[in-house]
């Protein structure tokens, strides 16, 4: 069987399905001081899989808590990623109380986007990477 | 009740692949 740190290399999806390469990706992030564009691209995964079974109560302070650790500070590196139409659709919903699964759909998107372009192929280049395989 | 905080890790985590061991 291919081993799991050759299925790394065939997409960010196959990477991101493996809890060793999640740890690893994960570490070279933090490095490069950009982990919290995988924790905010999990988050969006995690809030979309909740909605159905929890209260709205708790999906509209879950949707503030992302809204505030990732995409208010402008100067952070996810909310600097995302753009501005993006921005003011997520702040929208949350001003408004309008909570909905798909909210931060459009933004995971583009932060999966950067991280296919950029971090990921960083990743299968750089030494940490290498050193495991 | 959860904070902000304790909520998010458990969203996070949530959405991770469970160990296949």
């Amino acid at each position: 069987p291919t081993p799991p740190y050759l299925k790394w290399a065939e997409s960010l999806h196959s990477l991101l399905d493996d809890q060793d390469g999640i740890h690893l990706f994960r570490t070279f992030l933090k490095q490069e001081e950009c982990a919290d564009l995988l924790d905010f691209w999990f988050a969006c995964s995690g809030f979309r899989k909740q909605e159905a079974n929890e209260g709205n109560e708790k999906m509209l302070k879950l949707a503030k808590a992302i809204y505030k650790k990732y995409i208010l500070d402008n100067n952070g590196i996810v909310s600097r990623q995302i753009k501005p139409a993006t921005k003011s659709f997520i702040r929208d919903c949350v001003m408004k109380l309008h909570i909905d699964p798909a909210m931060f759909d459009q933004a995971q998107t583009e932060i999966q986007t950067m991280m296919e372009e950029n971090t990921y192929p960083l990743f299968l280049k750089s030494d940490i990477y290498l050193e495991y395989t | 009740m959860d904070s902000e905080d304790d909520l998010l890790i458990k969203c996070i985590t949530s959405a991770m692949p469970q160990h296949k061991k």
